[in-house]
């Protein structure tokens, strides 16, 4: 215990990759650790390993003072994104739920119209929020469900619209195009583009993480992530890789499945975490 | 992709025409990106890589030409061999054959019950689902609405997940179903109340295949989990979902590897009849990218 030598990085090596961080961004964080290492002179495994976890806080850093983005004229739009099965809805459930609380008026669109029961999830969820509710039946278009609720929402005076979407494959080329058309029709309505558009990522996912950031980036001009399941084991690591490539600040964490699971992401959480 | 990786390492090679040990090993190296890149386990990789290095000496690898080749073929004849045999579906004595899917929260259970309800059908057979998950929003709703899509009852009760379990075998038998899929709450592997719930489902039901279904774009935890759901249940085999996304899905090797699982279908769509036996060939070829 105690000794510095190359045992310590290839154990720092493992921790990283088994968190599902990438080889490429693991290398890079281990090459700039040695250079801070040999240039601060640090001489114990602990100052090692916790200057490592200062360097991983830090990519985020800029995320920290930024909660979701509040416009100068409501109502917000919201727009929640991503592959099939990752936390939309319940997180839109949560979210709604965190804004009454603080005397907002959020109005939850069932932009979901594909997949079974996708209506009746969200519509729980405004009951149990206490969120308004704009939604229609299944088949019908997507995009004229978030139009319509946008509508509806400037004309009740809501302060925030949380737009759900049906979980898609970023392959499926004819579904990022009708995503895209949701982002375009809801910017119509808005009059400038949404205040938000997050792309879910669920925390159990290996390194197709980034390339579910990278194709929602194109289509949908996501502005910023959300992290799901982090009550469960898996670490999240592949995030780290998306913050110099694509600038996509993290900035909601789901801790579970109850309506009061969720909280602001921290980078000093994010990287104790990823060596617990 | 592994292909194009390896042709770079050894295209320098070529010109000196032999191998050295030290070629082999960058050669290798650029096999354990290619794998950990496909999320296979860290230490299943490591695993991997030492039989991959052992067959490479003893198929004399450095003294090929072809090296490249021969060590492409050699990574997917161990990843084939590792995946294994197909298994059948195993029929109880008398019926109803009783299926469990299990798994983590938004992998694709209930969508995989209404795709195999769907494929039985097909076969000729009669099914029932029972409506096992009170947790979720709407997820008895969901369920049903997928029943009336691939035309399978589904039975729906008052209670606790077992109360409900046990009301669907007695009704199951009672109407000569030949299979009861039993959809239950996605959960954590960590969760012990959750996974004594599910082991007492289990235990008022009595299963003749125990699923897990795994979302194709699980990381490194792949293992923890899989391990997790057989120690507590018993697993019969493993469902890999979203496989019509691009993850690689190297978890499938990581899973078969560690608790020797099989993996029994797939999952390539969101409609019910997006389901496919499960094939070592064509999941060797996808790792490998
Ligand atoms: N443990 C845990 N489960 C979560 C969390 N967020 C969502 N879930 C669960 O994950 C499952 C899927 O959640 P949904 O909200 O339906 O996901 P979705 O992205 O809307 O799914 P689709 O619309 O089908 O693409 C549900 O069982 C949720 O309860 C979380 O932070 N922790
Ligand atoms: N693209 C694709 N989507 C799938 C596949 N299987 C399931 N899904 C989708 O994944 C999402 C989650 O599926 P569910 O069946 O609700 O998953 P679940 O495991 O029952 O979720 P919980 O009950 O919340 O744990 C839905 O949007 C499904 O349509 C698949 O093979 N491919
Ligand atoms: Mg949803
Ligand atoms: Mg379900």
């Amino acid at each position: 215990r105690g000794v510095i030598d190359e045992n310590l990085y290839s154990v720092l090596e493992e921790e990283l990759l088994l968190a599902d961080t990438s080889v490429a961004v693991t290398e890079e964080i281990l090459s700039e650790l040695r250079d801070a290492v040999r240039k601060d002179k640090v001489t114990t495994v602990d100052g090692i390993r916790e200057r490592l976890r200062h360097e991983i806080a830090s990519r985020f850093d800029w995320d920290r003072v930024k909660g979701l983005n509040e416009p100068a004229v409501p109502p917000a739009l919201w727009l929640f994104v991503g592959v099939n099965g990752v936390g939309k809805t319940t997180t839109i459930g949560k979210l709604a739920s965190s804004l009454k609380s603080k005397g907002k008026r959020p109005l939850l669109a069932a932009g979901d119209t594909f997949r079974a029961a996708a209506i009746e999830q969200l519509q729980v969820w405004a009951e149990r929020s206490g969120a308004d509710f704009v939604g229609a039946s299944p088949g019908s278009d997507s995009a004229s469900v978030v139009f319509s609720a946008i509508e509806a929402a400037k004309a009740r005076g809501c302060t925030h619209v949380l737009a759900d979407t049906a979980g898609r494959q970023h392959t499926k080329s004819a579904l990022m195009t009708e995503l895209g058309k949701t982002v375009r029709v809801a910017e119509k309505a808005m009059g400038r583009a949404p205040d938000e558009v997050l792309l879910v990522l669920d925390a159990n996912t290996g390194q197709n993480a980034v390339r579910q950031a990278e194709e929602f980036g194109h289509i949908a001009g996501v502005t910023g992530l959300v992290l799901t399941k982090v009550d469960g084991t898996a670490k999240g690591g592949a995030l780290i890789g998306l913050q110099r490539g694509l600038h996509l600040p993290v900035k909601l964490v789901g801790t579970g499945e109850g309506i009061e699971d969720l909280r602001l992401f921290d980078p000093k959480w994010f990287a104790e975490r990823l060596f617990a | 992709r592994l292909t194009r990786r390896l042709t770079g390492v050894f295209s320098s090679l070529r010109r000196q025409g032999r191998l050295s040990e030290d070629d082999v090993n960058n050669a290798l190296r650029e096999v354990r990106v290619a794998v950990l890149e496909a999320d296979v386990n860290y230490g299943v990789a490591k695993d991997f890589l030492a039989r991959i290095k052992e067959k490479a000496v003893g198929e004399n690898l450095f003294g090929s030409l072809t090296a490249d080749q021969t060590l492409v073929r050699i990574v997917r004849d161990e990843i084939v061999e590792l995946l294994g045999e197909d298994v059948p579906f195993h029929w109880a004595p008398a019926p109803p054959t009783v299926v469990l899917m299990a798994g983590l929260q938004g992998s694709g259970k209930t969508t995989t019950c209404a795709k195999l309800a769907r494929w039985l059908v097909k076969d000729g057979k009669k099914p029932m689902m029972a409506a096992c998950d009170l947790q979720r929003p709407a997820a008895v709703h969901q369920l049903q609405v997928l029943g009336e899509q691939v035309g399978v009852p589904v039975h729906t009760g008052q209670g606790s997940p077992v109360d409900v379990a046990k009301e669907a075998i007695q009704r199951a038998r009672h109407l000569f179903c030949d299979v009861l899929i039993v959809d239950t709450a996605g959960r954590l592997a960590m969760d012990a109340e959750l996974m004594n719930e599910l082991a007492a489902i289990e235990k008022a039901v009595g299963s003749h295949e125990r699923l897990l279904v795994l979302d194709a774009t699980i990381g490194q935890e792949s293992v923890n989990v899989a391990q997790a759901f057989q120690d507590r249940l018993g697993l019969t085999g493993v469902v890999i979902t979203k496989l019509d996304g691009d993850a690689r899905g190297g978890a499938v090797l990581s899973v078969r590897a560690v608790t020797g699982v099989p993996v029994r279908y797939v999952g390539t769509g969101e409609a019910t009849d997006a389901l496919e036996r499960f094939s070592s060939e064509r999941m060797a070829g996808r790792i490998l990218g």
